[in-house]
């Protein structure tokens, strides 16, 4: 058996784990693994505030403050602004026409059950802007 | 009989990153 891990994972936010339940913008109701790409952009169409933006992974390294985070360096939207965020390695990013991915999928699945691949340098994630951003 | 139970609900947003750039006019 694996070695068993000491130290208690943070917190993930409670609408990753499997089953949770999610408004779409439209009303619709669906469980977070049963989300699509479509339900995404869909949504953003409706909001009035948000809209979405195409974020690509450019570079994924690990944390030198814990292992249990990575540090993912994304180019976002048309202008490619460069934006790092420091996630635990379960935190799961949605990917475009692909879905749940994760730095460590295997962890995401024990933690969450949450169906997930693994995130990687190229692949294009779901993100937010403020559609009035001046 | 089983209760219902409220179950939380959460929006679709909460699960997508914001990852604004700053933004230069």
């Amino acid at each position: 058996p694996p070695p068993s891990s000491t130290v208690a994972p943070p917190a993930l936010p409670p609408y990753f784990i499997k089953g949770s339940i999610i408004q779409l913008a439209d009303g619709e109701l669906k469980r977070v693994e049963d989300l699509k790409t479509e339900d995404f952009i869909q949504s953003a169409e409706i909001s009035s505030e948000l809209k979405i933006d195409s974020s690509t992974v450019e570079r994924i390294e690990g944390s030198h403050t814990s292992p249990n985070f990575a540090v993912v360096q994304f180019s976002v939207g048309e202008h490619r602004a460069q934006v790092s965020v420091e996630v635990l390695v379960e935190y799961p990013f949605f990917v475009f026409g692909q879905g749940w991915s994760s730095c460590c999928p295997d962890r995401t699945t024990q933690l969450l059950e949450l169906p997930c691949t693994k995130l990687s340098v190229g692949d294009v994630c779901i993100s937010l802007t403020l559609k009035n951003l001046k | 009989n089983v209760e219902p139970r409220s179950v939380p609900v959460f929006p679709w947003h909460s699960l997508v990153p914001f990852l604004a750039p700053t933004q230069s006019d």
